[in-house]
């Protein structure tokens, strides 16, 4: 089962065009391996990206040298899907 | 669950507790509910629809869809939800019950089987559908931009390793086929409601291209009257608008496609994650999202109901 220690999901506001399109930059970087949740649209419109651990650095070294701003979502996506799963098994135990 | 009173809505659950959920819904509501095998998935599992009639023989229709991108769970236990109050309120709400006195409602919970059960025993971050591509190490397409509707168009990959690979050619996926050849078999559906999360939007025709939709002027008063029945009970906000002026060119989407089939009332919704948790939607907030997205879908059923065509 994928695990996803690590990985967090960065809520990016890009402001104008110009930095929608270096996001979009960001994306076509298969080798981060990232995962548009919601991809780069509009400016103003939230861009959520989950960035593996490996990537997280690079990622945000990428965006403040742009000074795109970004917030973190989710520090520890598999934090959140443990409680899922926990949450799903007391259940069924029950 | 020994009974759909016992099951727990507030939980996510495995493929074979909701297929087990509809065999119960079956059984307790015989007049009402019927299960459908309308296809199988690309890894043979079945594709089931279920059906909400009180008689008369292909009757105009409503069709609605959850879970066409298996991780986002949240709108599969919706869908779980949306079935057991359309049992409960059968007889009890006047709306509902006008409804289904005159037309058929048609739920497929679970619409990429294969992707969902993936979620669960391999990786829970997975939208696509399983299918295999020649030549590709990658799997799977996204089943929401294979269809027949600017096919090919700026708007998807050809690139099978992304997210938003459109397949070799337009139904290449058996779960859109499915849905494809049953729609074009019944012939009378007359609204078509693709369900999503997340990030709070009522969407309707286009995706593929920036034309304004013939109708656009009556989807959009529906789609304002829809969200606002939805945040009248948390006050979660949503946007409304054309697919491609909302979010992005999306080509080959779901409603595209019905409405190119004349199914005038042709909505995507992509549920809430009230900025948080993104797919991650905690469980305690099924029911909450579940309740408020239903408001939605029973102004879209009215307006249909009231505006036959």
């Amino acid at each position: 089962k994928e695990d996803f220690t690590g990985h967090q999901v960065l809520r990016i506001s890009a402001t104008d065009e110009a930095q929608v399109q270096k996001v979009k930059e960001l994306e076509d970087l298969e080798h981060l391996k990232l995962d548009f949740w919601r991809g780069p649209a509009q400016p103003g419109s939230p861009i959520d990206v989950r960035v593996p651990s490996p990537s997280t650095q690079a990622v945000k070294i990428f965006l403040e040298a742009h000074g795109i701003g970004y917030t973190t979502m989710i520090e520890d996506v598999q934090a959140l899907l443990d409680e899922e799963q926990e949450q799903m098994f007391a259940f069924r135990t029950r | 669950a020994r009974s759909t009173d016992t099951f727990n809505y507030a939980t996510y659950h495995t493929l074979e507790e909701i297929y087990g959920f509809m065999d119960i819904l079956v059984a307790e509501h015989p007049q009402l509910v019927s299960k459908l095998q309308i296809g199988n998935s690309y890894e043979g599992r079945p594709i089931y629809v279920l059906k909400f009639s009180t008689g008369g023989n292909s009757r105009p229709a409503i069709w609605i869809d959850t879970g066409i991108h298996s991780r986002e769970w949240v709108t599969q236990a919706s869908g779980v939800w949306f079935a057991k109050k359309i049992t409960q309120d059968y007889g009890q709400d006047s709306t509902l019950t006008a409804i289904l006195d005159s037309m058929d409602i048609f739920l497929e919970i679970v619409t990429n089987p294969d992707g969902f059960a993936f979620t669960h025993n391999k990786n829970r971050m997975w939208r696509k559908t399983r299918s295999l591509t020649e030549g590709s190490s990658c799997v799977g397409a996204d089943p929401n931009r294979n269809w027949d509707a600017g096919f090919g168009m700026p708007g998807a990959s050809s690139n099978p390793c992304t997210e938003t690979y459109r397949g070799k050619f337009a139904n290449s996926e058996a779960e859109v086929k499915s849905i494809v050849d049953f729609v074009k078999n019944h012939g009378n559906i007359k609204a078509f409601i693709s369900i999503h999360s997340y990030s709070q939007l009522l969407l309707y025709p286009y995706g593929y291209k920036a034309e304004v939709a013939p109708d656009q002027a009556e989807l959009d008063q529906v789609a304002k009257s829809a969200v606002t029945a939805l945040s009248s009970l948390y006050g979660t906000k949503f946007r409304y608008g054309s697919i491609i002026k909302t979010i992005y060119q999306a080509s080959g989407n779901t409603i595209d496609w019905s409405y190119s089939q004349g199914i005038k009332y042709s909505f995507t919704f992509e549920l809430r994650d009230t900025g948080r948790y993104g797919f991650l939607l905690p469980a305690s907030q099924i029911v909450p999202t579940a309740r408020e997205t239903w408001l939605a879908l029973c102004a879209i059923m009215q307006h249909t109901l009231n505006h036959p065509y």
